[in-house]
């Protein structure tokens, strides 16, 4: 019986021994709707997003949600004092969820935090940035692969303008950016992975 | 359970987010 639940997308890692794992399946899901939701509203803002057919933007929400909610919520993996905030706004250190079953995903998600908080970026360049990690031609299920890549080339040609115009003398923060996208490729493999196994043991 | 998105229920909420925003364009 899983005891933990050690997403910060849920209210609090303690589940509720007395719950059905349905129970707790559905209390998760109504923790972390509101900010996929907000993906989605995100998206929709996304210039050309909305052009796309319907189902390349479902498909592109459904793979790349997980890595949106990744950066937009970078700041609640606090490298320094070693805590992760959940959505009710507590905070766990890092011992006290390894104790409760949390392994490489967490050390991977601090990992990447700390790097792109290093970055400091505005919230303009974070938001493009964003916007260049959901729109990825590559993703398994696109129909329309030249369209996703147009706009995918667009977004990308504009975060290179927006990095050198506010940053002229540090021209690798882009690269930096480039590379943080099969970064979160991994997280996304990684959390993907311990989804299964929460399913499957509820 | 090869597609963890469909298990989280993600595309359902996807979906209807999507979909809201066509109600209320003919709103």
């Amino acid at each position: 019986n899983r005891m933990h639940l050690v997403c910060p997308m849920s209210l609090t890692p303690y589940v509720d021994p007395c719950k059905s794992g349905h129970g707790i399946w559905e209390e998760f899901s109504m923790s972390f709707t509101p900010a996929v939701r907000e993906v989605v509203e995100f998206a929709k803002r996304i210039p050309g997003f909305r052009d796309l057919s319907q189902h390349d933007q479902v498909s592109l929400l459904k793979a790349g949600t997980f890595e949106v909610l990744m950066v937009r919520f970078a700041s609640l993996f606090d490298a320094k004092e070693r805590t992760v905030t959940f959505l009710s706004g507590k905070k766990y250190s890092v011992d006290t969820l390894r104790s409760m079953g949390a392994g490489d995903l967490l050390n991977s998600m601090f990992e990447f935090s700390e790097k792109l908080i290093a970055l400091q970026l505005s919230e303009e360049e974070m938001s493009l940035f964003t916007a260049v990690v959901l729109v990825s031609a590559d993703r398994s299920g696109i129909e329309n692969v030249n369209s996703v890549e147009a706009l995918q080339e667009t977004l990308i040609r504009a975060l290179r303008s927006l990095i050198m115009k506010n940053h002229p003398n540090e021209t690798s923060i882009f690269t930096k950016l480039l590379l943080k996208l099969p970064d979160l490729r991994s997280l996304n493999n990684l959390h993907s992975e311990e989804l299964l196994a929460f399913k499957v043991h509820p | 359970f090869a597609d963890p998105a469909s298990n989280l229920g993600l595309e359902d909420i996807i979906r209807k987010a999507l979909m809201g925003n066509l109600d209320d364009k003919q709103d």
